[in-house]
C-alpha cells in the first residue's frame, strides 16, 4: 500500500 | 596508523548486530572526531548513521583521516569472537588492506587476533541537514520495538500519529486493524520508563514496518528511543550509546497512490 519514497529524494549528496 | 581501544567491547558488538541485517557492506570512517558510519540499505530507503566519539575510546590513535570498507556480516561474525566483557581495539596501518581486531578478556589471560581484508566501496555519502521537527517522542526502547514486532503481525506498514492525546501507531491487514496509543507519562519512578512526546504541530506518517522492525535490532544499545517526525522528512530513530554517541536510523515515508 502507499508508494515508497527514497531516502535519497530528501538528502543531498555530499 | 590507527589503533582504537575500547574498553565496553560490547558496545561495538551490538553495533553490529543492529545494523549488519540491514546494510551489506559500508565505509567505516575514522577522523579526530571519532569512528563513523553513513550507510544507506540496498534499496535507498533507509540510511543509518552511527557515531562513536574519540572521547569514548580509551585510547584513540588515528593520525589521518581513513576510510576502511567492511562486509558488516563479515565484521559481526568476528566480533562474535570477542567475549562480552573483552575489550576490543580496531588496528589499521595507512594505505593496508586489512583491519585487526584485538581481543582481550578482562584479566588480560588471554588476547585474541582476528584480521579481515578490507574492501573498495563505492558508497554515496549524504549530507542530513538539522531540521525542526514537528514531534518528538521519547520512550522505552523496548516497548517501541513490542509495539513494531506486535503491528508487524498485523499489517505491513505503520501510521504514526502525534496529537494532544499521545502518540498512536496504526495498521491495517488482512486479518483486522490495530491500534496503540501511547499517553505521556513523565510521572514514573525511573526516567527511563517515561514517554515524553514535544509536539509543535501535529503530525503522521507512514512508514514499512519491516524497516521498523529492523532498527529496534539497535534496543540492547540504550533504554530510551527517541523518535523524530515532520511531514516532509524521513523519520528519525535514534538510540544514543551511553556516553559516545549515537545510532539513527532514518527511514523515507511511504505516500498515498
Amino acid at each position: 500500500r502507499g508508494i515508497q519514497l527514497s531516502i535519497t529524494e530528501f538528502y543531498r549528496s555530499t | 596508523m590507527l589503533e582504537l581501544r575500547l574498553l565496553q567491547g560490547s558496545l561495538l558488538k551490538k553495533v553490529l548486530e543492529s545494523i549488519k541485517d540491514l546494510v551489506t557492506e559500508a565505509n567505516f570512517d575514522c577522523s579526530a572526531t571519532g569512528f563513523s558510519l553513513q550507510a544507506m540499505d540496498s534499496s535507498h530507503v533507509a540510511l543509518v548513521a552511527l557515531l562513536l566519539r574519540s572521547e569514548g575510546f580509551e585510547h584513540f590513535r588515528c593520525d589521518r583521516n581513513i576510510s576502511m570498507g567492511m562486509k558488516l556480516v563479515n565484521m559481526a561474525m568476528m566480533l562474535k569472537c570477542a567475549g562480552n566483557d573483552d575489550i576490543i581495539t580496531i588496528k589499521a596501518d595507512d594505505g593496508g588492506d586489512t583491519v585487526t581486531f584485538m581481543f582481550e578478556s578482562p584479566n588480560q589471560d588471554k588476547i585474541a587476533d582476528f584480521e579481515m581484508k578490507l574492501m573498495n566501496i563505492d558508497s554515496e555519502h549524504l549530507g542530513i541537514p538539522e531540521a525542526e521537527y514537528q514531534a518528538i517522542v521519547r520512550m522505552p526502547s523496548s516497548e517501541f520495538a513490542r509495539i513494531c514486532k506486535d503491528l508487524s503481525t498485523i499489517g505491513d506498514t505503520v501510521i504514526i500519529s502525534v496529537t494532544k492525546e499521545g502518540v498512536k501507531f496504526s495498521t491495517k491487514g488482512d486479518i483486522g486493524t490495530a491500534n496503540i496509543v501511547c499517553r505521556q507519562n513523565a510521572t514514573v519512578d525511573k526516567p527511563e520508563d517515561a514517554i515524553i512526546i514535544e509536539m509543535k504541530e501535529p503530525v503522521s506518517l507512514t512508514f514499512a514496518l519491516r524497516y521498523m522492525n529492523s532498527f529496534t535490532k539497535a534496543t540492547p544499545l540504550a533504554n530510551i528511543v527517541t523518535i523524530s517526525l515532520s511531514s516532509e522528512l524521513p523519520v528519525v530513530v535514534e538510540y544514543k550509546i551511553a556516553e559516545m554517541g549515537y545510532i539513527r536510523f532514518y527511514l523515507a515515508p511511504k505516500i498515498e497512490e
